[in-house]
């Protein structure tokens, strides 16, 4: 099965 | 202050549908660049990134920077207001709380004048690295568009693999499954329709359909879409607008357990 993951987990905050 | 000009309202009309069912209210970054706009869903899945160059409007007048913030409900009101070609102008000046649209038939013998109302957006801002992707596939978007509607049949997910030979797209659900390939093509006689890939490793990724079938709204802007992958990053299709700019698009992918 397949979990739905967030972009903030890829992109930085600025 | 701002003021810019568009010939045709249809192209923001246009640009709206493209954002308006993923976000509901953001900032509107103008400077004398151009405008920009990045605004992220409500779950945080999905990322819309805007941009239109100064050199695209006619004229284009920006001094300073200036956020508008911008209910997208309720300009998507106003602009219902606007003929598809009717020549629009947006003006807002520098401490003001409105922003003007001016619609202006082609002949001029209709003038229409709209204040919205803007408000103040605390928007987060996501720092995207410039990345170099494993994958990028340009093909037609009205195919993209119809591959997502048919699969949403099946599933609400959608596994993309890609390899030197093609693009898959396939969904399995409770009626059965469905895939769609489309081949690497260079002899088809409409540019438009033609898929090219440029591939450094194969990628294999799964995504929500729900917001693949938001950003195919923005399918009457371009002929073509950029799919960009590596495993296990967020995709980015992208939309180029004709001397004016683009609309991106990020969406997060569902990664195994």
């Amino acid at each position: 099965s397949t979990k739905q993951s967030t972009l903030g987990s890829f992109f930085g905050k600025n | 202050m701002l003021e810019a000009r568009l010939p045709q309202a249809k192209l923001l009309k246009s640009l709206l549908e493209a954002i308006k069912e993923l976000v509901v209210e953001c900032n509107f970054d103008c400077n004398d660049s151009g405008i920009a706009v990045q605004a992220m869903d409500s779950s945080h899945v999905a990322l819309v990134a805007l941009l239109l160059r100064a050199d695209g409007f006619d004229p284009y007048r920006c001094d300073r920077n200036l956020p508008l913030g911008i209910n997208l409900t309720s300009l998507n009101k106003i602009l219902k207001c606007a003929g598809n070609e009717d020549i629009l102008t947006i003006k807002a000046s520098d401490d003001g709380d409105v922003l003007n649209l001016v619609f202006e038939s082609k002949d001029s013998d209709r003038i229409s004048e709209y204040e919205l109302k803007l408000m103040d957006i605390d928007s987060e801002h996501l720092g995207i690295p410039d990345t170099q992707y494993d994958a990028v596939v340009s093909m037609s978007s009205g195919e993209f568009q119809r591959i997502c509607r048919d699969l949403s049949q099946i599933s609400d997910s959608i596994v993309i693999d890609v390899t030197k030979e093609g693009i898959k797209f396939s969904a399995s659900g409770e009626v059965g499954n469905g895939s769609v390939t489309l081949k690497q093509s260079g002899s088809v006689d409409r540019e438009d329709e033609a898929t090219t890939i440029e591939l450094q490793q194969a990628v294999s990724l799964t995504f929500s359909l729900k917001y693949f079938q938001y950003f195919t709204k923005a399918t009457p802007l371009s002929s073509r879409v950029v799919l960009s992958m590596s495993n296990d990053v967020p995709i980015l299709v992208e939309y180029k607008l004709d001397n004016l700019g683009y609309v991106r698009y990020y969406l997060a992918p569902k990664i195994g357990d």
